[in-house]
């Protein structure tokens, strides 16, 4: 699994 | 928040509200691909299913929410309210070949195999092709009105400021988010061509966009 960023954007 | 990331997503408003202003006063549809505002409205759809299972801010909820009210809005001019102006001959383009490869690329490359994560990468995959059927449509009938150039103008502002906003963030915070990225780069080149064209034939000539 690749890192998961956090997700803010629209 | 940065300066790039904030206007990326006026621009992104902005063109909604365009396209769904020019449907809405026309009282017509023509030239508009149905296509394409289904798959955005699905894209929405997908990837802010996270209004249920996180807050991240109040200007987050109110912007997912008024895209997604615009989105299903004018899904609803187009194919109901004003449909016999719908020009479906013209909407040809075969969504599957879009829908297929996405949702299987989004199975094989995401960042976890949950069913909230596979369908915001969707979301994310399906976005960067959802104008194709648009740009098609616009290629087959060889013109686009000139409002239906803005729309696409503001689009396409919309995809460059993001990268603008991803660079600032990598450089800024260290912030990178490859699926996003990746697609996002790939979305932004399909506006290029359409770019050279507004700037070459709508702002120089008058009226409408033709294609060679």
């Amino acid at each position: 699994e690749n890192q998961k960023p956090q997700k803010d954007e629209l | 928040m940065n300066i790039f990331r904030l206007s990326g997503d006026v621009c992104h408003l902005i063109a909604i509200i365009i396209l769904f202003l020019k449907i809405w006063r026309s009282k017509s549809c023509a030239g508009i691909s149905g296509k394409s505002q289904v798959l955005f409205a699905l894209v929405f759809t997908t990837r802010y299913l996270d209004l249920f299972t996180s807050y991240i801010s109040a200007y987050n909820t109110v912007m997912k929410v008024v895209y997604l009210l615009l989105a299903y809005s004018t899904v609803g001019l187009i194919f109901f309210r004003f449909r016999n102006s719908y020009d479906s001959e013209s909407d040809s383009f075969r969504v599957e070949f879009l829908l297929v490869p996405v949702a299987g690329l989004s199975f094989l490359e995401n960042y976890a195999f949950t069913p909230l994560e596979i369908l915001w990468t969707f979301s994310i995959y399906l976005e960067s092709v959802a104008i194709l059927p648009q740009l098609f449509m616009i290629t087959k009938t060889g013109e686009a009105e000139s409002i239906t150039a803005h729309y696409l103008l503001f689009l396409g502002l919309y995809r460059a400021l993001y990268l603008a906003n991803w660079l600032w963030r990598f450089h800024t915070e260290g912030f990178y988010d490859q699926i996003a990225v990746v697609s996002g780069v790939v979305q932004t080149i399909f506006y290029c061509d359409f770019f050279y064209l507004y700037f070459t034939r709508v702002l120089r000539g008058s009226g409408k966009m033709s294609l060679p």
